[in-house]
């Protein structure tokens, strides 16, 4: 019964992936513009990979003021 | 500045990591920017160890996250060597620092800058040819989803929650990018890589930007 709950589950956020993936898709179709679509995170919900996979924090830094590089 | 610019043609670039269920990518883009920044300096570049990071970066939090800035500033207080990851490998979960004597090889960092180029990308391009790869902060909320391509859309920059490394940049085609080595794997994005439109702060990838000198 767990074994189905969790299937369930996972489905759903499987669907909730596609959905996201339309709209990701529908800003840009230049060529190389970023793609969206299922790969191994496809199953996780965005709290779970938020909670896994994004732990990083960053503190205020200086704005760069160093010499201008010119091109 | 050169149109295009790819650390990795310098064989200054160590191999995509994969992280694995552990907030350590804060560790993994400070090592990679040392591993780097010692094969830039004349070695091979050689994998050091990232457990060791995020075992003793005491000011940090293990896999339940921390910061780059704050693990290069461990890095630089404490004269700390880093060893191959051969004799401290990774294993994705926070455990007990080892300690190795001073005589012990590694690569210590003696000292690094850290940057908000926000509005100066370019000046960004010319710090990543003078000091090699450099550790950034992103919104990566979005790369739950990416396959590939640049992301030059719905990407904010508001809430810095992922670190990864520059490596490279590409002016050449219609969407200038940052190349961006991520340590999820090789299977995911390019190869492991993202790209990310130059200009606009995409992603914040401008908003906090190291540089490391060993």
């Amino acid at each position: 019964e767990a074994d189905g709950e969790e299937c369930h589950r996972r489905r759903r956020y499987f669907r909730d992936a596609t959905k996201r993936h339309a709209f990701l898709n529908s800003f840009s179709t230049a060529p190389q513009s970023a793609k969206y679509g299922i790969n191994q995170f496809s199953d996780l919900s965005q709290k779970e990979f938020r909670d896994l996979y994004l732990r990083a924090s960053s503190d205020r830094a200086p704005l760069f003021s160093g010499p201008k590089t010119d091109r | 500045l050169p149109a295009k610019f790819d650390w990795r043609d310098r064989a200054a670039v160590a191999p995509v990591q994969n992280q694995l269920a552990c907030g350590s990518c804060w560790a993994f883009s400070v090592v990679g920017a040392v591993q780097s920044a010692h094969a830039i300096g004349g070695s091979h570049v050689e994998l050091l160890s990232v457990q060791q990071v995020l075992d003793c970066s005491f000011k940090n939090e293990g896999c339940n996250g921390g910061s780059p800035s704050r693990a290069l500033n461990w890095l630089k207080q404490t004269g700390v060597k880093l060893v191959p990851q051969s004799e401290y490998p990774y294993k994705a979960k926070s455990g007990i620092c080892h300690f190795f004597s001073q005589s012990h090889d590694g690569v210590s960092v003696k000292s690094f800058t850290a940057h908000d180029f926000g509005g100066q990308e370019e000046a960004m391009m010319g710090q990543l040819l003078e000091r090699g790869p450099l550790t950034a902060v992103v919104d990566a909320v979005s790369w739950q989803d990416y396959q590939g391509g640049i992301i030059q859309h719905h990407c904010s920059s508001q809430w810095s929650n992922h670190a990864v490394l520059v490596v490279g940049y590409d002016a050449t085609g219609d969407i200038p990018h940052w190349i961006v080595q991520n340590s999820w794997g090789t299977t995911w994005g390019n190869e492991g890589y993202v790209y990310i439109k130059i200009g606009g702060n995409v992603c914040g990838i401008a908003d906090s930007v190291a540089a490391v000198f060993l």
